[in-house]
């Protein structure tokens, strides 16, 4: 049904959206706090999202290949390390969403250069 | 992904984008949408940075997620990044920084947060610093200014820049890209490009606006399976407009 027949047409009355379905909340992120408090706040409020996405890609790899268990306990144990490597102020921000929300760093590490990851 | 940058016929300058991502990372069957995307949905946000209390710029990200893929200083500058896939790809980068060889390149992400950082950057210099920066993957920096004609898709490999299409090119008032360099064809089952040009031109300079670019982005295939939100900005004003985005089926997987 995803790929069945739809008439290609330039929309004309879309704007603006329903609220209920479209809605995005506007936080602040103080830069005058040290790098690790800045997104504590933010953070601990999405934790369980957060916590599901990372759960889910974890699971979705292991679904795919039980032998990928091995890559999650390296991103998981070493993968955190990186953290350290990288720029200011950005390792200590994701070291503060860690801790703020109790997911392994390594994971989060991950998270933050998906977008060079998923170059592969 | 697809951005658009552009102006309407008294030059105001926008900047719009969808983005779109999760491909193959599982279906969600009741949905009808791609899990990954159906579950970060519900992590975006527009985030506000100030420093002494005042505004310094904009953006619109996933919560846990600090650089920027979307953004806009007011007055300034704005940019978005959309995906872009090559032989020598992110991977050879990243090795090169997990094996300590090379670490005198950027990550696309964290560089576009790099220039919002910098007090001292106009349009100009920021695409001086896209430009000239030597990053881990190759990407496209889709950029714009508040001044007639300030806007730009930076094509980018790893080491160099590719290629810089700027607005007023051939007489345009907008560009438009997706996932593929602007000098060539995208993949037959991947054209998102003929219908958003299509669109853009049917709209018109005169009805450049928050209203009509969001109608375009929301025109299908444009508008996919993939697509978690459309983000509007307008520069002069640093007016910010996010809205999370479905597909309703039928509609393209990608």
């Amino acid at each position: 049904s995803v790929l069945a027949k739809y008439e290609e047409i330039c929309e004309q009355a879309k704007y603006p959206p329903d609220p209920k379905t479209s809605f995005v909340p506007t936080y602040v992120v103080n830069l005058d706090l040290p790098p690790s408090q800045r997104w504590v706040e933010i953070s601990k409020i999405y934790q369980k999202p957060l916590a599901a996405l990372v759960t889910y890609i974890k699971e979705f790899a292991l679904e795919f290949s039980p032998k990928l268990q091995k890559i999650i306990d390296l991103i998981d144990n070493k993968l955190g390390k990186l953290a350290d490597s990288l720029p200011a102020p950005y390792g200590e921000e994701i070291k503060g969403i860690a801790n703020a929300t109790n997911i392994e760093l390594g994971e989060l590490v991950l998270y933050n250069i998906f977008y060079e990851v998923f170059t592969l | 992904c697809t951005s658009i940058v552009g102006e309407d016929s008294k030059g105001n300058m926008y900047h719009a984008r969808n983005l779109d991502f999760g491909l193959f990372l599982g279906w969600d069957v009741q949905n009808d949408t791609w899990m990954v995307s159906q579950l970060l949905r519900p992590l975006i946000i527009n985030v506000n940075y100030t420093k002494g209390g005042q505004l310094q710029y904009k953006t619109v990200t996933f919560v846990g997620f600090v650089g920027v893929i979307t953004g806009i200083k007011p007055n300034s500058f704005s940019i978005s990044i959309n995906e872009r896939f090559g032989a020598n790809g992110g991977y050879i980068g990243l090795f090169e920084w997990f094996l300590n060889i090379n670490r005198n390149q950027a990550w696309t992400t964290f560089l576009a947060r790099d220039v919002f950082e910098n007090d001292n950057m106009d349009f100009d210099g920021v695409i001086k610093t896209l430009t000239n920066t030597p990053i881990i993957a190759p990407v496209y920096y889709i950029v714009a200014g508040p001044e007639k004609l300030q806007g730009a898709v930076v094509t980018r490999d790893r080491a160099k820049t590719v290629d810089v299409w700027t607005l007023g090119t051939n007489d345009t008032w907008f560009l438009a890209e997706t996932n593929y360099d602007h000098w060539k064809k995208p993949l037959i089952v991947d054209d998102r490009i003929t219908p958003c040009n299509r669109c853009m031109n049917k709209l018109g300079h005169e009805k450049m606006s928050f209203e009509g670019l969001f109608n375009v982005l929301s025109s299908k295939p444009v508008l996919n399976k993939l697509t978690v939100y459309t983000a509007l900005m307008e520069l002069k004003t640093g007016k910010l407009e996010t809205y999370i985005q479905y597909c309703p089926t039928p509609c393209d997987p990608f």
